[in-house]
């Protein structure tokens, strides 16, 4: 699965996320990129989430929208969406990721599986990482 | 305001061998989506272009190196939400086309609906102009490796794409 969120200058957020799927998957299965509320959600008043992961777990948990409320009720953007994917593994015992921005651009990542690819630009650098706790950066 | 795009390429148990490619494709596709920002491109255009960038590329899940289904097809998914006023576009079980995503904005920019699945999607794809590819371009010789090493070995082996590595249970 691939996903981006943006803020543009207007202040408008936009998420996208696309997949194949699930490897080996019964013919016909969707999972929750295409739900709004689980593989992506948009809120100019809040923020933006795109998620990965186990499809199923994150459309039962309605991961993005989960997040998306917990900084409706206060959280920043990084403890929301640590929060939310935690929150999944331990009711689902299966593993996600999302990234997250808030309205005020703050950038949130976290993810239970082993691995989730990421970068995002600010202040004219790429920072990116795979690994948890990993933070690379390089010239934009 | 001052711009900002996150991009991400997928969760779970990404192998060692799957790493390098996984951080050049994030990386171009961030910038892809900076550009439009750069250039007076809105929120959509830009989270439109990242995404666009890694369905082109086989090292990610979408698109072009898709996993596949039981039946050895690709079947994609995908969806695009603009902040101002909620509004949304989805597809699913999409087969011929490169960018699954593309058409998901055209679900939100020109109908009043928010999800086309399966053959409407297709229909809708193609009155918009989308131009059909021959499904079998779209499956990578990954995809084909892991379909066959999850056929082999079972469900415990499955994972996005790739063996499944110890310590891992995405």
């Amino acid at each position: 699965t691939v996903g981006a969120v943006a803020i543009d200058a207007d202040g408008h957020i936009a998420v996208a996320t696309s997949t194949g799927g699930i490897n080996g998957k019964m013919v016909g299965r969707i999972g929750d990129t295409p739900l709004i509320g689980g593989g992506t959600y948009a809120d100019d008043n809040v923020g933006g989430i795109s998620t990965t992961g186990h499809g199923e777990s994150i459309l039962k948990y309605c991961l993005a929208h989960t997040i998306i409320k917990l900084m409706e009720g206060g959280l920043d953007a990084d403890t929301a969406t640590r929060q939310a994917v935690n929150g999944m593994t331990a009711r689902l015992n299966n593993t996600a990721g999302a990234i997250t921005l808030s309205k005020n651009g703050d950038v949130g990542i976290h993810f239970s599986s082993k691995r989730m690819a990421w970068a995002y630009v600010k202040n004219d650098k790429v920072y990116y990482g795979i690994e948890h706790d990993q933070t690379l950066e390089e010239p934009l | 305001m001052k711009p900002i795009i996150i991009v991400h390429g997928g969760a779970g148990d990404i192998s060692e061998s799957r790493i390098q490619g996984k951080f050049d494709g994030v990386k171009v596709a961030v910038r892809a989506g900076y550009e439009k920002l750069m250039n007076g491109g809105s929120a959509l255009d830009s989270v439109e272009a990242a995404v666009v960038s890694m369905e082109l590329d086989e090292n990610f899940n979408a698109g072009y190196g898709s996993v596949l289904n039981l039946n050895g097809e690709v079947e994609m998914e995908a969806s695009i939400m603009w902040g101002q006023d909620l509004i949304s576009g989805a597809v699913t079980l999409i087969k011929e086309f490169q960018h699954p995503i593309s058409i998901a904005r055209k679900v939100l920019t020109d109908t009043p609906h928010s999800f086309l699945g399966g053959n409407g999607a297709k229909l809708f794809a193609l009155e918009k102009g989308f131009q059909q590819v021959p499904p079998e371009s779209l499956i990578s010789e990954s995809a084909k490796e892991a379909l066959n090493d999850f056929l082999n070995k079972g469900d415990d082996q499955r994972t996005e794409i790739g063996r499944k590595d110890e310590g891992g249970v995405g």
